[in-house]
């Protein structure tokens, strides 16, 4: 018995001690490789790495393919009799306030349709002695006047406006303007009235909100930019360790004009919540399993849609 | 998921909303 001991010792040392040192040599070799070269995140103009490991392994993670799966599993239909039972699991997890619902829960075959779930109507009223009302149900991450081209939020995200909403050709500049441009020059060339100043509000729609978003304004939507990307999440614990998330996460722009001027309407995708829903929109397609992570995005005219305020405008879906 | 909504007004306009408050459709943006 001793000598098998022994023997068996012997041979798991001599397997498991070659092995935990390989294993220990490339994980100091990608440790070293992360930190010093990061994932990019290209704010302003330049690649700025993001050099916390962290934070650059999380950015590698397969979030996109985890999404689809999510949004797959949970458009499964569900047996009418469970379905009450595991919705107000759902809302009492996420505190939704089921009183609002429109339709009784066994009416919604899945969790996705019980996501983008209808409310009871004039749950929302839109408020009419205010030319700009809030899009969605949700917390409210920023609000403010933007000066300068790179957005920084005491509490939040930091984010490039450029990166954000695309080359500025397709709205006032041509290309040598483009160029030569401060960035400051960036957000009055966005401006209709140098007088006035752009504004900026991010709404963030936790789990148990209302996942569907209405105009916040009487507008006419002129085009449409979808930009590919990472689904990371944008929960405000997270913003604040990942600069330029928002530039970095698959997201659909609307650019047009109100009665004031400007205007960008973006819905940003985040993890599990991929799928963008805009009614007036039948063309998008988000997250879709061949559409790879570039920087480029694709454009679409809408004709100058009008929508009008209060009107539902599209809907986050989980997947 | 988030909404980010950009938009052009007078210099005067002001928000009547405070960071980290919880918000709905419809509320109105400005006090005006």
């Amino acid at each position: 018995v001793s000598a098998r001991f022994v023997r068996n010792t012997s041979r798991w040392w001599r397997l498991g001690v070659p092995t935990g040192v390989g294993f220990s040599l490339l994980a100091a070799t990608q440790w070293n490789y992360l930190h010093k070269h990061g994932y990019p995140v290209d704010v302003d103009d330049r690649p700025e790495l993001l050099n916390d490991v962290i934070a650059t392994c999380y950015c590698c993670l397969p979030l996109r393919t985890t999404s689809r799966i999510w949004g797959w599993l949970t458009s499964i239909e569900l047996p009418v009799g469970l379905r009450p039972t595991l919705y107000g699991f759902y809302a009492n997890i996420f505190h939704a306030d089921l009183d609002e619902v429109e339709l009784d829960l066994s009416a919604f075959p899945n969790l996705v349709e019980f996501f983008v779930r209808k409310l009871k109507q004039n749950a929302r009223p839109i408020a009419q002695n205010a030319n700009m009302t809030s899009p969605a149900d949700g917390k409210v991450l920023y609000f403010g006047p933007v000066t300068s081209c790179r957005v920084e939020q005491v509490k939040g995200a930091t984010y490039d406006l450029r990166q954000f909403l695309g080359d500025p050709n397709g709205f006032t500049l041509n290309q040598i303007a483009k160029e030569t441009m401060q960035k400051d020059d960036y957000v009055n060339s966005l401006l209709k009235n140098p007088d006035n100043r752009l504004y900026q509000l991010i709404v963030y729609l936790a789990p148990g909100d209302y996942h569907r978003f209405h105009s916040p304004t009487d507008w006419n939507i002129k085009f449409r930019r979808h930009f590919p990307g990472k689904l990371l999440s944008v929960n405000p614990k997270v913003l604040k360790y990942l600069p330029n998330l928002f530039s970095l996460n698959e997201r659909v722009v609307y650019v047009g004009e109100w009665a004031g001027g400007f205007m960008a309407y973006a819905a940003v995708g985040a993890t599990n919540v991929g799928s963008i829903r805009v009614y007036c929109d039948r063309e998008l397609a988000t997250n879709t399993v061949h559409w790879p992570e570039t920087v480029h995005w694709k454009e679409a005219c809408l004709g100058c849609a009008r929508v009008a305020k209060g009107e539902l405008f599209g809907e986050f879906r989980l997947g | 998921s988030t909404i980010v909504l950009l938009f052009e007004a007078p210099r005067d306009f002001q928000f009547c909303l405070q960071i980290g408050q919880t918000i709905k459709v419809g509320q109105a943006l400005s006090a005006l």
